[in-house]
């Protein structure tokens, strides 16, 4: 915690009020404490991460709390992702003659 | 091709903003878009079409799985067009063995897809002339996103793992304003840095209004962001001579 306390970004009071306000705005409650606990943890990373990207995009966009702040990156990409279109589609990226001499 | 173009602006074109719930539809969901307004351009008539249609008769049968915007494409034109949303409402769940097509009536259909270039020069080109069509993202800063525009950072929102879809309808440029560098710069007294505009396109989301600028979102254009141009697909809605219309895209 000593270290955290040099670190930027919120405090967990601070923390805990804007989770209590995305739990209000976006109407979110959650089962026991445990899951209250782990949805809070995970709003921290995410919000943790925000605060990377706002730094890091060299556009104007802003990113901080969504509706899918209480989601980890991969329930995220279960939920709204197109994993069959992940990556690569097969025989879509490739256009004929492009160095695979012998193959129609 | 005009400096800007923003479909939401004509009336009647672009359907409000869907929201795929916890399904992963969002290949369907912008096919369906995308048939909507270009029926609206070429036919001046606005239909809500059914999304149901295409996960519940998706010939690969992956529904809520995901799912490519040529197979919806092809659903349509094996289906000789697409309900209403209205006849054949979204459920939020793909019943794939209960295809139910053939029950309603088709009010609106495609001649067929295409793939267009990948060159965002050309992509605005068509966008601007034809209308809106469907893209394939990297969607890793979606999450997060909240408003403005994205200009991803090199090494981030790699091009190569595109992973949703979304319609693309329109394009402009930010007025001028100083780069995040540029103010790092002034804040360390350094001299007072150019000011510069952002050219972006306008992609609308499926993930409800509550979701990103109500529902939108702008990425930077001429950079491929997050791979903006590698799966740039439409279907192609060609009215006869007498029933077509000139519609150009609002500024």
């Amino acid at each position: 915690q000593g270290i955290r306390g040099q670190e930027p970004g919120p405090r967990p009071l601070e923390l805990r009020e804007a989770f209590t306000l995305f739990q209000i705005q976006y109407n979110r409650t959650y089962s026991n404490p445990a899951e209250y606990a782990r949805r809070l943890e995970i709003f921290a990373r995410n919000l943790a991460r925000a605060q990377r990207l706002q730094e890091e995009d060299l556009g104007t966009a802003q990113f901080g709390v969504t509706p899918f702040s209480d989601l980890t990156e991969e329930e995220f990409d279960q939920l709204y992702g197109n994993r069959k279109a992940a990556g690569r589609a097969p025989n879509m990226d490739r256009k004929v003659g492009s160095g695979e001499r012998g193959k129609s | 091709v005009p400096s800007t173009c923003d479909w939401r602006k004509k009336p009647g074109i672009i359907s409000s903003v869907r929201n795929q719930v916890t399904c992963g539809c969002c290949w369907a969901m912008a096919a369906v878009g995308n048939i909507e307004a270009l029926w609206a351009i070429k036919y001046q008539k606005f239909v809500e079409l059914s999304v149901q249609e295409l996960l519940d008769c998706d010939r690969c049968a992956n529904g809520c799985a995901g799912g490519f915007v040529w197979d919806a494409f092809l659903t349509v034109l094996n289906n000789s067009g697409l309900a209403s949303e209205k006849d054949y409402p979204y459920q939020g769940k793909a019943e794939v063995h209960k295809c139910q097509a053939k029950r309603y009536k088709k009010v609106a259909w495609i001649q067929d897809f295409i793939m267009l270039p990948e060159n965002e020069q050309s992509i605005a080109r068509h966008l601007a002339t034809e209308g809106p069509i469907t893209v394939t993202i990297n969607k890793e800063l979606l999450q997060v996103y909240q408003n403005n525009v994205i200009q991803p950072a090199p090494g981030t929102c790699d091009p190569r793992q595109v992973d949703h879809v979304v319609l693309l309808v329109g394009f402009g440029k930010t007025k001028s304003v100083e780069s995040r560098q540029a103010e790092a710069d002034l804040s360390q007294s350094k001299p007072r840095p150019r000011r510069r505009s952002i050219p972006y396109w306008i992609l609308k989301n499926s993930w409800g209004a509550n979701w990103g600028e109500e529902g939108y979102f702008r990425l930077h254009r001429g950079s491929n962001a997050c791979g903006i141009t590698k799966y740039p697909w439409t279907a192609l809605v060609d009215a006869p001579a007498k029933k077509r219309h000139a519609v150009s895209c609002p500024p």
